[in-house]
């Protein structure tokens, strides 16, 4: 999974 | 260091105000905006768990740019001059719930909302550029709180490339706003560099 949908960073 | 760079410019701000009973110099359009970036990006903290760390940071965010906004506006409002700070903002929510609306992860209220807050955050600093070359100089502490602010965005950028070669995933939204975002901040950071940490008073060229 190359696009990061997790919203983890401010 | 990105975080804690931007966590640094809000107590830089505060002291600001705080030491000087003033925010002068000072845009509120700017700070108005942060408020709405972070309401908006920041609504996933009623579902979306990610650690003590992350909620607590949301929390502050939102706290103190709304404390921000209370102080500018009720307690040393005499100190903020609305006929310098005239930047149009309309010409920045228009096209960001644009570009929220074109470039998201999925088609759904939220996540438009997401991407609108990372485009708003992008160029929320504008109103105060526009502010600080209409006067042409700043506050010294004026100029830390910005530097530290722009600092913020620049040091994700070493965090998302060692994300990708990490964890193999790459956030483009985020990646091509955190860009534009520094990018709006060289012309500053020169003078930053060249005056301020020279020891010399901030002062644009006539």
């Amino acid at each position: 999974e190359i696009l990061r949908t997790e919203k983890d960073e401010l | 260091a990105g975080d804690i760079s931007h966590l640094a410019s809000i107590v830089i701000l505060l002291h600001k105000i705080y030491t000087s009973h003033s925010c002068r110099g000072i845009s509120f359009k700017t700070q108005a905006l942060y408020v709405l970036v972070f309401l908006t990006r920041y609504l996933d903290l009623f579902w979306h768990w990610v650690s003590l760390y992350n909620t607590a940071m949301k929390v502050f965010f939102i706290a103190s740019s709304v404390y921000v906004l209370y102080l500018m506006k009720y307690k040393y409002r005499p100190t903020h001059d609305p006929s310098i700070d005239t930047f149009k903002v309309e010409y920045l929510l228009g096209p960001c719930l644009i570009l929220g609306l074109i470039f998201n992860y999925e088609f759904k209220f939220t996540e438009i909302l997401w991407s609108f807050s990372i485009w708003l955050e992008a160029v929320a600093i504008l109103p105060q550029l526009f502010m600080l070359q209409r006067t042409g100089e700043a506050e010294a502490i004026t100029t830390h709180y910005l530097a530290a602010l722009g600092a913020y965005r620049a040091l994700y950028i070493p965090n998302w490339i060692w994300r990708y070669f990490g964890d193999n995933v790459v956030d483009p939204i985020a990646v091509v706003a955190g860009l534009v975002q520094t990018g709006l901040y060289l012309d500053f950071f020169y003078v930053y560099f060249t005056k301020v940490l020279q020891g010399q008073k901030f002062e644009l060229p006539a």
